[in-house]
């Protein structure tokens, strides 16, 4: 029988062994379970691979723990800009978006442009406008605060720095 | 960032990247997510690639699309290509970061020269991993 499977990450970064919590690790390493469990599940069934790497997706940007969706940092002006990307190998099929914001899960947004234009990238508020014309959730402001991500902002802000979003003191991974 | 990549029963590969960009981002700033063959990219020839970490050296370096043609003109396997851009290519760029791959025979590799990356995989040769750190 032929072979199938998945893999996931969740970004890559700098954070030290010291502080990461047993809590915090053991929620991050739940979350992704829980995703390459679910996409597991859709390709031992007999579902597509591209279905499955939405599904495990969805799941990542849907939890705050990850810079991705809800969990997405902030940019130099308190807002959002959120990208993704999809691609099939068969035919070379591919959807991207690029600094949209308040769409809930982008990925799902770049699989739209895959199936439903014939282009590959779109980006910003037309992009946006895109998502809700195809009647993709769309979420307030209020969806994406985090208080950790707030202050990895506010502390950026002080220094005036761009960083990778799990940097050392980000604590977490980009 | 979060990503993934996949092999169906069909042998089709997929891969999918999503990301909030960079903290205190500016100028429009956009990385190697949404560009096909750099941060994203999937050949059923080849090989289905998602990367994460400091964008620019990804789109300098062109990741992605860099290990499928390692694989089919230069006869590498997925671990030699992607052990390579990632332990050689990007940090002599000064680049940091990681990547989750997946072939046509269902072979997965998740290279990272940073202290950690969060990544998880599930197969049918019964192979399942959840970590952080090496």
């Amino acid at each position: 029988m032929k072979a199938y499977g998945i893999a996931i990450h969740g970004g890559a970064g700098t954070v030290s062994r010291a502080k990461m919590t047993k809590w915090k690790a053991e929620a991050y390493k739940e979350t992704l379970k829980r995703a390459y469990s679910m996409a597991y599940q859709t390709l031992h069934k007999g579902g597509s691979s591209i279905d499955a790497v939405i599904e495990a997706i969805v799941i990542l940007e849907d939890s705050y723990l990850f810079n991705a969706g809800k969990g997405s940092v902030y940019t130099h002006l308190g807002t959002h800009e959120m990208d993704a990307a999809v691609m099939e190998g068969k035919k070379l099929k591919a959807g991207a978006v690029a600094s949209v914001g308040y769409v809930k899960n982008p990925i799902k947004l770049a699989h739209t442009v895959m199936t439903k234009t014939k282009h590959v990238l779109i980006s910003g508020e037309q992009a946006t406008e895109f998502a809700k014309d195809h009647n993709l959730e769309i979420e307030s402001k209020e969806y994406f605060y985090d208080e950790f991500r707030y202050k990895q902002w506010q502390k950026a802000l002080m220094n005036d720095k761009v960083q990778l979003d799990h940097d050392e003191d980000g604590q977490k991974f980009g | 960032t979060v990503g993934a990549v996949a092999l169906d029963k069909k042998g089709n590969l997929a891969s999918g990247t999503s990301t909030g960009g960079m903290v205190n981002k500016k100028y429009g700033r956009i990385g190697d997510t949404p560009l096909i063959g750099i941060g994203t990219y999937a050949n059923n020839d080849s090989c289905a690639i998602s990367c994460t970490g400091h964008g620019e050296f990804f789109i300098r370096a062109a990741v992605a699309y860099d290990i499928s043609a390692r694989m089919m003109y230069n006869k590498q396997s997925l671990q030699e290509a992607s052990n390579e851009v990632i332990h050689k290519e990007l940090p002599a760029l000064g680049g940091r970061g990681g990547l989750i791959g997946i072939d046509k025979h269902g072979h997965i590799v998740m290279p990272f020269n940073t202290k950690g990356m969060y990544r998880g995989l599930k197969s049918s040769k019964n192979e399942e991993f959840v970590g952080i750190f090496e």
